[in-house]
Formats: structure tokens, sequence, C-alpha cells
């Protein structure tokens, strides 16, 4: 565990917090995206399925619980809470998110690791990680006024999988054979498609503006 | 089974 993997962890954690602070705080998920939210849950369950056969660490095992108790909690509350349902922006949620699915199926059925259930599914949920965002972004850009947690939640987000990508340059120099390219090129990609994101949000931080994404 | 096969990361 290096300094650049607990950061991103922890950024990850905080992300996690302030989209809960949002909805329990305001009973409203207006501007999140309930697709995104779908994906990162099928991410969890898909990734963390040595949940019960691998132990690594105490540490390991609990963020494991938080990540997926957490995604399922946000999903359940946009689907089923009977304030924070009403508040969902299902016409302006519209992203074809099966899509995204079946592109990652295909990608980890040509490219992982090993060709086992665990790696298959594994690789599925790095490459279904990298884009799992994108219905979160398109809804950005259609809901005029992003509100301020919701534009901290994505970028927590959005810098989590930076650091991860220090801690994978900083274990590439201090350990042998570490080489996962899958992960590289997924986490590049992922956090390339936070660039024009982090730009407006670094702007409107500057100018002292609201978050407005550019249709 | 080196480590690096068991995906220690998050």
């Amino acid at each position: 565990m290096n300094v650049f993997r607990f950061a991103g962890d922890m950024t990850h954690l905080f992300s996690v917090l302030v989209l809960l602070l949002k909805i329990y705080a305001t009973k409203s998920c207006s501007g999140i995206s309930l697709k995104t939210q779908e994906l990162y849950a099928l991410v969890f369950l898909t990734r963390y399925l040595d949940l019960l056969t691998d132990f690594i660490s105490l540490y390991n095992t609990v963020m494991k619980l938080v990540f997926i108790s957490s995604s399922l909690a946000i999903v359940w509350c946009m689907r089923a809470h009977p304030v924070v349902r009403r508040t969902y922006d299902k016409d302006q949620d519209t992203f074809r998110h099966y899509t995204l699915v079946a592109g990652s199926l295909v990608l980890a059925l040509l490219f992982h690791d090993r060709f086992t259930i665990r790696e298959v599914c594994w690789a599925f949920s790095i490459y279904l990680e990298a884009v799992a965002i994108l219905p979160q972004l398109v809804l950005l850009q259609r809901s005029r006024n992003v509100d301020n947690l919701t534009g901290q939640y994505v970028f927590f987000l959005g810098a989590y999988r930076a650091f991860y990508i220090l801690n994978w340059i900083y274990r590439y120099f201090t350990e042998q054979h570490f080489s996962r390219w899958i992960p590289w090129i997924a986490g590049l990609v992922q956090t390339g498609l936070y660039a024009d994101f982090f730009y407006y949000y670094y702007l409107s931080w500057k100018n002292n503006v609201k978050l407005q994404l550019p249709a | 089974f080196s480590k690096g096969e068991v995906h220690d990361e998050l």
C-alpha cells in the first residue's frame, strides 16, 4: 500500500460520502444519473467476487463492503425511496447504458489476464468502470445548474483514478513484474473522460461561478 | 502464485 493508492481510496470513499450526504441532506437526487449508479453497483459486484474467498487485509475487505453496500443503497434510494425517487430526472437520464455493459463484456471476453470466470469478471469491471461515468456527464451537460455537492461528487470520483495511475507508476518502479496493462489503459481512458469536466470545474472554481458544462 | 496475480487493489 503506497501513499498514492491510499489517497486514491480515500478520495473514492469521500466521493461516495459526498453523494450520500447530498441525497440524505437534500432528500433529492436531482442531477444524479441512476444509470451511472447502477453501473457502479455492477462494477463493484463483479470486481469483488473474491470478497468471500481471498482475504487480503481487513482494510481491503472493509472497503469492498463499503463500496458494494453504498452503491446498492444509492441505487435503492433512487429507485424506491418514497421521497428521493420523485426527484430523479428520469426523462433527462437517457444514456443507453446497456451498450456500455455489452461493450465491456465483449472486451473482457477478448482481453483478460486468464480465461477464468473471476478474471473475465474482473476485466469486465475494469472496462465498465472506465465508461460508467458517461451517463452522469451527459446528465450534467443537460441539467443547466449543477449543485455544488453533485459537482464535488464527480470531481472526487475523477480524481481517485488519477491517484491510482500514480500508484501504478510507483509500483511499476518499485516492484518486479508489476505490469497491469488492463487497468493502465482503462484508467487512462477513465481519467481522460473527466478532462473536460475538470477544466470547467476549475473555471467555475477560479471565476467563482456556478459549474456549467457546455451542451 | 505471485502476489501480482491476486488483485490486491480496490
